[in-house]
């Protein structure tokens, strides 16, 4: 009962491993890594990336995977963005003080 | 002589232990030493947990006015800011690990206990302060260490503390004086409430004969891992995370400045001031970050001045 | 490393830290005319 579960942990487990230091994966590569069908590795992935443990996403025409999250470096200018409007803002609160 | 640190005088703790020289003087600890292998083990531990905090414990022995601390383990816990008593979980594991360690000859006992503040400082929360609250009143000597595996890597150096809490009720004579470090706002009430129960104490670091030597062999790997890492790239989430956090204070002192404008006749001098360094930490806290970056950005142009210009 | 995908990445960088420091020099300059600008109110007696 629990054999399926157990070989979806253990290939969760290594397909981690396997596509750390990359950013661009063949599918292909992964399946001949893991030694799996493609379509297998395909739906891994995409349960994987919709429970958020793998951020990237799947380009089926090249058979890509492009791994990291797009969004990383617009938190760094969101925050910034925010820096900046809290200082025009405090900018204008000094400048009334004046008046 | 550097390795006679290392030797441990049973007759001598077990006199400490009668004496308790501690007892009378809640100051009576100032100094903490640490092994080079237990501070490796401890951060390796701290950074291992990522966001989540973790905790282990630390074997040594006193001497004099200081904690001496031989070494490291860490404990299956983790989420330590999040419940009351998450060392009640591993009690098992502590206790067979003591009695584990007579057999084989280790005779260091448990001196303290250390855990991980990923990204928001060294100190100790209202829980932190709790728990060695019932430390000292039951295991007596006892250390608290603090250590930041996040604020390790921007920084480039270990951001670590140790700190021994005042009983209930206690006044220090003086204030004590410590280093400012920024304070996340989420925390910033946590830390502000429990600040005044405890003092920290000043920690050097020591290491064997062999250490030396071993490190030595390790010279080449450090500066090949140094000069192939880029803290700048990798810390971008902590560094926006700060970032956020400063706009977050800046909005709230802006709000209280423009009250303080509104109604500049009530308010009493001493709040002016209150929101006045509140603006000077802002400006520090700043001033951190920026510097933290640009120390990064520049190993990365020193870098490639080195390496990418070179010509054939 | 010579590549143009590592220098638009390197400026990248290198452009968010000359903002991160742009922005501190002027909340560093925020604080300082608040400070004079509360000297000034004092001075002059104006609330």
């Amino acid at each position: 009962n629990y054999i399926e579960d157990l070989l979806k942990n253990v290939r969760t487990q290594v397909l981690l491993k396997l596509i750390k230091p990359y950013t661009k994966i063949q599918i292909p590569f992964i399946s001949k890594e893991l030694n799996m069908p493609k379509k297998d590795i395909e739906e891994l992935l995409v349960s994987l990336i919709l429970d958020n443990r793998i951020h990237g996403h799947i380009d089926q025409v090249n058979r890509l995977l492009e791994h990291g999250d797009r969004l990383k470096g617009i938190e760094k200018s969101t925050a910034i963005d925010k820096w900046n409007t809290q200082l025009t803002t405090l900018y204008q609160t000094v400048c009334h003080q004046v008046c | 002589s550097s390795d006679s640190i290392f030797f441990y005088d049973e007759a001598a703790q077990a006199r400490f232990q009668r004496e308790q020289p501690w007892a009378d003087n809640p100051d009576y600890f100032k100094r903490v030493k640490i092994s080079a292998l237990a501070l490796l083990k401890m951060v390796v531990h701290a950074r291992s947990g990522g966001t989540i905090e973790v905790m282990g414990l630390m074997q040594g022995k006193i001497d004099g006015d200081a904690f001496i601390v031989m070494d490291a383990f860490a404990l299956p816990v983790e989420g330590t800011e999040t419940r009351v008593n998450a060392q009640a979980d591993a009690n098992e594991y502590m206790v067979e690990y003591s009695q584990t360690n007579k057999l084989v000859g280790r005779l260091e006992n448990v001196v303290g206990w250390y855990h991980s503040h990923p990204g928001y400082g060294c100190w100790l929360s209202g829980i932190d302060v709790s728990t060695q609250l019932l430390n000292q009143r039951f295991q007596e000597p006892f250390l608290a260490v603090v250590i930041d595996p996040t604020r390790t890597v921007s920084a480039g150096k270990v951001e670590i503390g140790a700190f021994r809490t005042y009983p209930r009720g206690y006044q220090p004579p003086d204030e004590p004086v410590s280093e400012y470090q920024t304070i996340p706002l989420s925390k910033i009430d946590d830390f502000g409430v429990h600040c005044k129960q405890y003092y920290a104490l000043d920690i050097t670091y020591f290491k064997s004969s062999l250490d030396c030597h071993l490190l030595d062999l390790l010279w080449n790997k450090y500066w090949v891992n140094t000069l192939s890492s880029s803290p700048l790239l990798g810390s971008g989430d902590y560094v926006a995370g700060q970032i956020s956090d400063l706009a977050e204070k800046i909005e709230r002192a802006e709000s209280q400045l423009a009250h303080s404008h509104l109604g500049s006749f009530i308010v009493a001098p001493q709040k002016k001031n209150e929101e006045e360094s509140q603006l000077t930490k802002i400006t520090r806290d700043s001033a951190k970050i920026t510097v933290e970056q640009v120390h990064l950005l520049m190993s990365q142009v020193i870098k490639d001045i080195l390496f990418n210009s070179v010509r054939l | 490393i010579e590549s143009e995908k590592f220098q638009d990445d390197f400026l990248m960088e290198y452009n968010d830290t000359l903002l991160v420091t742009y922005l501190a020099m002027f909340t560093n300059c925020s604080s300082t005319m608040n400070e004079l600008v509360d000297k000034f109110n004092t001075a002059y007696d104006r609330h």
